[in-house]
């Protein structure tokens, strides 16, 4: 299990907080209104009331070793730009939200480790499902499946899909093979395709499923 | 190719315009703001200024005949809720984009087709993200690649996956097989699996080879 900051709890932030704390992270939920921290007290590990510009407030949270500081603190560039110039001083790794591309570039100059745009990203992925009206939204198969990269186990090398019977043995299913010397995908491969050592499996299954396989040796 | 109208020209609406435009939509793109509509002129079919809230602006607009209008305009409930409740007057499809669960209900209530919480939803992926390191962020193929539903197609009915050899023949994957009646899905199905009439394959391949097996009959 990991720990997890979140600054900032619009309803990106608070989403997020709630999310990872039940999927049993430890989650720091920050905010400088009192009442949005008061209403995700029992959502998450610690709520607290805090000015993400102030350096002395932040450096009082005890965020040196979270795993991750997620800033998504609003239209006010000023709060996010020092928030994350102060994270990124203190060694944390820093995801922020960006409000404009002009922002995005401003975050990664400062070093913020990744920077998103979920309402650009959401719009896209709309504008793909609107303009596909059979497609699914990308996770057809519901919340209990995903998929996964694994590196090939050594017992695999040298040996063909189809000889494998990985879907019968280990009820998951290759749906790409990434050589990554060239970084190349190979999707839907076929079932003659021989697997070598520089490959990384793309593999979709439960969670279950998908834990187990990569114990595989 | 179809027809939307997007109300809003903030980063959602504004990225949804240049998508859809992009993959060869007829898009109408409407905002309060004449600046944010001049900007977009270029990127699209038409781009007008009109407030939303009024509906003798909304009808002189020509929205009958859009496939789906999409709207988004900000924090304000009131120019949603109305041009909500004026477009499915008109007997438009109507996306809306809510700020809170109550306003997603509302929206509902007024019989917009589909509620959408772009933050909430991006929130959620980031979270599953953060928590499975190596989960690849549910795209993991490149753009060109999508999971989408084909009804079973009549050759197949009685036959089993394996003997269809569909992956060699068609170049695509069958992730999942749902059953249209009892809408269980079946997930990285086995090579036994016999088809039915009442099955809907869910599919993974390129856009171009998806198209292809749709043609299958
Ligand atoms: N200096 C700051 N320190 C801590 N929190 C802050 C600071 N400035 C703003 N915030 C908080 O950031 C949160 C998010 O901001 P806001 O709601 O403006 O925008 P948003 O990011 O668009 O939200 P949403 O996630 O709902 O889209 C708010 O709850 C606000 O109180
Ligand atoms: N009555 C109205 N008629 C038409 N457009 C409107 C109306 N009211 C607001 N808008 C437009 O809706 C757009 C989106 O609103 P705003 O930027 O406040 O919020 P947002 O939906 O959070 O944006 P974003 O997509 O950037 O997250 C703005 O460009 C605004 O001008």
């Amino acid at each position: 299990m990991a720990r997890f900051a979140v600054i900032g709890l619009g309803r990106f932030g608070s989403t997020l907080v709630r999310s990872l704390y039940q999927a049993g992270h430890e989650v720091i939920a920050i905010d400088i209104e009192a009442d949005l921290v008061q209403a995700l007290r029992d959502e998450c590990t610690q709520a607290v009331i805090a000015d993400a510009r102030d350096k002395t407030q932040l450096r009082g949270l005890g965020l040196k070793d979270v795993d991750w500081a997620v800033v998504s603190v609003g239209e006010h560039l000023e709060a996010s730009t020092l928030a994350c110039f102060y994270l990124k001083e203190m060694g944390v790794k820093v995801m922020a939200r960006a409000v404009s591309g002009d922002h995005g570039k401003i975050l990664e100059v400062l070093g913020v480790d990744e920077v998103i745009y979920p309402e650009r990203d959401m719009a896209l992925r709309l504008a793909d499902r609107l303009s596909h009206p059979n497609l699914l939204d990308y996770v057809p198969l519901g919340p209990e499946y995903s998929i996964m990269e694994v590196a090939v186990p050594d017992s695999f090398i040298g040996k063909s899909l189809q000889e494998l019977k990985i879907r019968n043995r280990y009820r998951i299913q290759i749906v790409a093979i990434r050589d990554a010397l060239t970084d190349t995908l190979n999707v839907v491969p076929q079932g003659e395709d021989v697997l070598k050592d520089s490959d990384v499996l793309v593999v979709l299954g439960t969670r279950d499923d998908l834990d187990r396989f990569r114990e595989v040796r």
